[in-house]
């Protein structure tokens, strides 16, 4: 098992 | 039985009436979705009444305009599970906030028609994923929260 990724989302549009 | 098998199958309460295939499912998953891990933790239902339940937590890659953003995501597993469907959640960092919408409330619960259809044998976690991939990738579930602005600039006159 691991770490895992940086968790990471879109950037809001507006 | 794998290493990885044997371990999650330790991890896995007695309680779980299908340990074998949930077992068998989840080791298949986090090998194809290494950001993705089992977890025992309590689940609260809406009752109010709790149980130790195993999710796989992690995140999952979603293309979206033409950028790849690992979405944190929780899904868990009932007791009864392959024989009812996981329960979803996205799970926003203190840097995301949820988009509500068809597939995704206020609590970043996942909504979609796969989950509403679920059927053993023919859905599966990896089929869920998969599905999850694509809805995400046209509408994500959750998006950066804005940058803190500085305070109005005052007017020197």
């Amino acid at each position: 098992l691991n770490g895992g990724a940086v968790p990471s989302a879109p950037p809001t549009y507006t | 039985m794998t290493l990885t098998e044997t371990s999650i199958k330790k991890m896995l309460p007695t309680q779980y009436k299908y340990r074998d295939l949930t077992v068998r499912e989840i080791t298949y998953v986090i090998s194809q979705y290494k950001d993705l891990k089992p977890l025992m933790d309590a689940y609260v239902f809406n009752d109010g009444s709790s149980r130790d339940l195993m999710s796989l937590t992690g995140t999952v890659p979603v293309s979206y305009r033409g950028n790849t953003y690992n979405i944190p995501v929780c899904l868990w597993l009932l007791d009864t599970y392959p024989y009812n469907p996981p329960i979803c959640f996205v799970k926003p960092t203190s840097a995301m906030m949820i988009k509500t919408g068809k597939h995704i409330d206020a609590n970043g619960k996942i909504y979609l028609p796969y989950l509403h259809e679920w059927k053993h044998p023919q859905s599966d976690l990896i089929g869920l994923i998969q599905v999850m991939i694509v809805v995400f990738g046209e509408e994500p579930p959750v998006f950066s929260r804005p940058t803190t602005q500085p305070p109005f600039p005052a007017f020197q006159a």
